[in-house]
This record gives structure tokens, C-alpha cells and sequence, in this order.
């Protein structure tokens, strides 16, 4: 439309900016009167990007990656636990977040990432790549998301010591010797029909994700004794084979405009916006899984 | 009218009394008055199935139908309304009487695939028109 002295912020349509000929590649059902299509589509970002994707089955020349079937069986119960039927978020209060983020770690045929498979990678290694995560994403929870190769028979209580060590990589992105992340702890667990094992490792990759790092290099020992701790217990080895290389979760709190606010929402309804304050803020579990600690302790 | 009626019988007979209510309707509440419609689609008729996994459909309702000339507090229209369909009546019909647009939207939460093969779900805001007002 004729913008008579109207100032458009490109703050507004910076993102939507779709140069004139995608507008031509675009789906028939999105296709704007030619009035409107004067240098950019008023796409929401949601249909923007689809709308790009519809025409671009392949990633600048790369072909599409299907994600690896256990990790897209998890990501479809937790959009069952967080929208409705018809994709409404639920107004989860304790539910913090509005994005989640689920990496399957690169392998050497699937994701040869550059600049990383130059280091030294061991087998147990683990190489995840965020380059999809956006600046805007602030990081909220991280878990390392094992699953069971349920065919393999594991007794019903498992115990396991777990090392984490994350790797540097220095500008000529060679493995640094000294390892600059570490962590071991104990997880106790029954096998039932359990097919999932989160592990919270927020606090361990907190560092390394504030500093934006696009590639995380985790080396991973774990071993876990099967059968109750107090009694005997005996290493299993079908237990590490049934243990498949985990997926890294991320649960962020995506600050742009178009992402779904609940704070905002509550103000929208009325309320005052539940804006955190800057004091130190309690750290709560942004999944609602009623994190540890006596309702004391939450309740300060 | 019915004594007026017997004095001079002559006269074009008025409108009986119960059309009072339509001749009113006319000017008070348009025919297709501005209202939300319910529009559902799915991501697979867009052939956007493959890479968003849910939800399966997408009600994103629109907003359609003509603006009352006193549009007042029935659609929370603010009064510049008011003011723009007497310019549009009175002034100048180039400018656009008030048009039938959404006020009020709720969010969607989608989960899709990414080019790299990661799995992302996202909650984005004014995805879903859930209320209609004159502009």
C-alpha cells in the first residue's frame, strides 16, 4: 500500500523481510496481492519460515535430515504434555519455557561438522551442534536424554556413576588437553517401563552455552552397576550396550516478539505482568517437575 | 395512522406496524454483521507435513462482515470509528469505512523439524483470531 508518511519500522519487519523473488516461489495460498508484495511478506515468522522451507527440501544444497525416531517419538510426548489437541500451549504456570530444543549428537557420517571433527574425537564422544539456537533463546534447563534399547533384558534397578568432561577447542579448534568442564555423579533408577533417563546437566553446559558456543564436545563415561546397591551387585555389560547415545534437551525461553509469553498473557488478562525480579531468583525447575528442595526452601 | 387512514383513504397505505422493527434493522445491525468465521486447515494440505509433526490441524478463524454505522461500545471500537464513517458518509469516500478485523488472538504451539534434523518445539504468539472489532 502507498505508505503516505507512514514510518515503517524495519524493527517490525526485519524478520519478515522476503525479497521479491521468494514472494514468486511462494505457496499459491500464500501469495500476496501485488500491492502488498513490495519488498516484504507480511508473513508471521511461523509461516515465513515454512513458507521458505516449503520450497527449499534442501538446506543450502544439502539435503533434509530426518531425526532419529526415538527422539521424535519423545518430542511428540511432550507436545502432547504442553499444547492441547489443537496445539493451544497449556496454561502450565510452572512450565516456564516456550521453546524446547532436542539435538541428536553428530556422528562422522551424518552432521561432519568442519571445524569440529578436526580434534581428536574419541568414540564415547559426544558432538552436538546448537547452530540453531538463536541469540533470543535464553537457556532455562539442559538434559541429557538417554533411552533404552528395550530389547535388551535389564533387571528392574540400575545404578550408575556418570563423567562428564566437555572439551575445549581452541581457536585452531584442536582439542585442548586440559579439560575444562567435569562432572560425576551417582543416578539410581528402576527399569521398568521406563524408557527415558533424563540427566540435568543445566548447570554443567550453562557456561558453555552463555558463551554462545555453536559446538559442545562432551566426553562421556558411564557405568552403571545392576541390581540393588545394597546387595550384590555385579557390572552388566548388556546394560551399556542397551544404553544408545543420548540427545541433548534444551528448554529455553525464547524473548522475541513473536514467541508466546505467559508474563505477557497474565497482563493481557488483567493481571500485573509476573515479571522476575532481578534479585537472585530462585532456581525453579522451568519443566515444572517439582524440582528437590522442602517447600520451605521454595517458598524462600 | 389508522385515524389518518380513515380521513383520507387515498393516502398510500403505511407500512403495517410490524415492519417498523425490519425498516430500524436496516440502519442498526447490517445483514452480515462483522463477526468471527471458523476456518481449519491442515499442514498437510499446504504439504507442510513433513516437517511439522503437530498439530495435525490449524483453526486460524478470521474476521468478516460489515461494520454498523454506530458502532459504539458493541465492538469496544474506540471512537475514531465514529468519526471515520462520518468522513467516509459526509467527506470523503476515499477514505475506507471501518473494517471487521481481529482484536483479540491466543498463541499455537507447533513442533517441527529443523533443516539440521533437530526437533524443535515452539510456542508462538497471535497465531489464532479469537475476537473480532470494527476499526
Amino acid at each position: 500500500p502507498r505508505s503516505r508518511g507512514r514510518v515503517v519500522s524495519d524493527k517490525t519487519f526485519g524478520f519478515l523481510v522476503a525479497p521479491e523473488d521468494n514472494a514468486s516461489e511462494l505457496n499459491p495460498l500464500l501469495r500476496l496481492p501485488k500491492g502488498m508484495r513490495r519488498g516484504y511478506a507480511l508473513l508471521p515468522p511461523l509461516l515465513k519460515v515454512l513458507s521458505d522451507r516449503g520450497h527449499q527440501n534442501w538446506e543450502n544444497g544439502a539435503p533434509r535430515l530426518q531425526p532419529d525416531s526415538r527422539a521424535l517419538r519423545y518430542m511428540k510426548r511432550l507436545y502432547k504434555m504442553s499444547a492441547t489437541k489443537e496445539g493451544i500451549p497449556k496454561a502450565n504456570k510452572s512450565h516456564l519455557y516456550n521453546t524446547v530444543r532436542l539435538f541428536t549428537p553428530c556422528s562422522e557420517g551424518k552432521h561432519r561438522h568442519r571445524d569440529l571433527m578436526k580434534g581428536d574425537v574419541h568414540p564415547g564422544d559426544l558432538l552436538f551442534n546448537l547452530d540453531r539456537v538463536t541469540a533470543l533463546e535464553h537457556l532455562l534447563k539442559s538434559v541429557l536424554l538417554y533411552s533404552f534399547d528395550t530389547s535388551v533384558p535389564v533387571s528392574s534397578s540400575v545404578t550408575c556413576v556418570c563423567r562428564l568432561a566437555a572439551k575445549e577447542h581452541d581457536s585452531s579448534s584442536q582439542v585442548c588437553p586440559s579439560v575444562s568442564h567435569s562432572l560425576a555423579f551417582n543416578l539410581h533408577f528402576e527399569v521398568r517401563k521406563r524408557k527415558w533417563v533424563e540427566i540435568d546437566v543445566t548447570s554443567f553446559l550453562q557456561p558453555l552455552i552463555a558463551t554462545n558456543r555453536r559446538n559442545i564436545h562432551m566426553a562421556v563415561n558411564i557405568t552403571c552397576l545392576v541390581g540393588d546397591p545394597q546387595h550384590s551387585t555385579k557390572l552388566e555389560n548388556p546394560f551399556n550396550m542397551a544404553l544408545v547415545p543420548p540427545s541433548l534437551l534444551l528448554y529455553l525461553n525464547d524473548t522475541s516478539e513473536q514467541a508466546y509469553h505467559r508474563w505477557n498473557s497474565l497482563r493481557h488478562r488483567g493481571k500485573s505482568p509476573v515479571r522476575p525480579r532481578q534479585r537472585n531468583i530462585p532456581h525453579v525447575d522451568p519443566t515444572g517437575d517439582g524440582g528437590r528442595g522442602n517447600s520451605q526452601g521454595k517458598r524462600a | 395512522s389508522r385515524q389518518r387512514r380513515a380521513e383520507n383513504p387515498k393516502e398510500a397505505p403505511a407500512t403495517p406496524p410490524y415492519n417498523l422493527s425490519e425498516y430500524f434493522k436496516q440502519f442498526l445491525f447490517p445483514q452480515n454483521e462483522c463477526e468471527l468465521h471458523n476456518f481449519r486447515l491442515s499442514f498437510s494440505q499446504l504439504k507442510w507435513d513433513k516437517w511439522i509433526i503437530a498439530p495435525h490441524r490449524y483453526s486460524p478463524q478470521y474476521c468478516k462482515g460489515d461494520c454498523p454505522r454506530v458502532v459504539g461500545h458493541r465492538y469496544g471500537s474506540p471512537v475514531h470509528t465514529m468519526v471515520q464513517n462520518i468522513i467516509y458518509e459526509k467527506l470523503d469516500s476515499s477514505v475506507p469505512k471501518p473494517s471487521c478485523v481481529p482484536a483479540a488472538y491466543s498463541p499455537l504451539s507447533v513442533l517441527t523439524i529443523e533443516p539440521d534434523g533437530s526437533i524443535v518445539y515452539k510456542e508462538y504468539e497471535d497465531m489464532i483470531a479469537t475476537k473480532c472489532t470494527c476499526r
